[in-house]
């Protein structure tokens, strides 16, 4: 037996939005701490892990640890179906081959329910290893969905240097080529429209804006975003979900041979 | 031109 009621439904379609371009299918693991996910894209190339903590949720119960297998794609177009104050409840049942999605309004007076049929998915979960990072920007989410979308028009890559000047993104293209620097600010009226760039060694590294660019639809998620980077390593875009837990993108870099 | 990794490369299978 599984039952999630979520009174801010509008997040649960937001994170929907954020990962169903990346991800086709994946297989959603509720246990009673929570639920998560975590899935690869299609080429291999970026990785999602979701995660939702129980106490974010009005009503948890999830009697033994599940794991269910969902078409994001088809997941997105129930959502879309509830209000964006709609309270949303999860229901499932064990041994059952489908997930019911329950829409409230708040007033209580429409109480909708879409069936969704699940999909047996074979996953890879991978280990991502602990790591120490050479440099972690955090930055309003806005202007990184900005300058990616610029950088776009220019190039098809990104190289993201982190310096105690700033972090810089550079691109080049047909056209051109195009820099944006920002600097730490922190001296600013509200925190999270800081710019806060927490650098242990300077690092470079260059990666494909297509997916940077996908990963900024989680950006009605949360104001702000962390950029973890060092050498070697994919970098990890950090959305976080208030007091309930996060969004996290892994990118792979583009590197020399 | 830099190769793209794979995040294969990265990130172990169990």
């Amino acid at each position: 037996m599984l039952e999630l009621r979520l009174v801010q439904g509008s997040l649960l379609k937001k994170v929907l939005e954020s990962i169903k371009d990346l991800v086709n299918d994946a297989n959603f693991d509720f246990s009673s701490s929570g639920f998560s996910l975590q899935s690869m894209d299609s080429s291999h190339v970026a990785l999602v892990a979701l995660l939702l903590k129980s106490e974010g949720f009005e009503h948890y119960r999830c009697d033994r640890n599940t794991s269910m297998g969902m078409n994001l794609g088809n997941m997105s177009k129930m959502l879309k179906c509830a209000g964006n104050d709609d309270i949303i409840t999860i229901k499932g049942d064990d041994g059952s081959d489908t997930v019911t999605f329950m829409f409230e309004s708040p007033t209580q007076d429409k109480i909708a329910d879409f069936e969704m049929k699940l999909m047996d998915i074979d996953s890879e979960h991978l280990g991502i290893p602990e790591a120490e990072y050479h440099a972690i920007v955090k930055m309003p989410s806005a202007e990184f969905a900005r300058i990616c979308k610029d950088l776009a028009s220019i190039g098809d890559t990104v190289v993201i240097s982190v310096t105690k000047e700033g972090v810089k993104f550079s691109t080049r293209g047909d056209i051109g080529t195009a820099n944006i620097v920002l600097r730490q600010n922190t001296t600013v009226d509200k925190p999270e429209d800081a710019t806060v760039i927490e650098m242990n060694e300077p690092v470079s590294m260059t990666f494909a804006l297509r997916y940077m660019n996908s990963f900024t639809k989680a950006t009605p998620l949360s104001n702000t975003v962390t950029i973890s980077m060092s050498p070697d390593l994919p970098v990890v875009v950090e959305y976080k979900i208030a007091e309930m837990g996060y969004v996290r993108f892994y990118l792979a870099p583009k590197m020399e041979e | 031109m830099p190769r793209q990794k794979s995040i294969l490369s990265f990130f172990q299978k169990p």
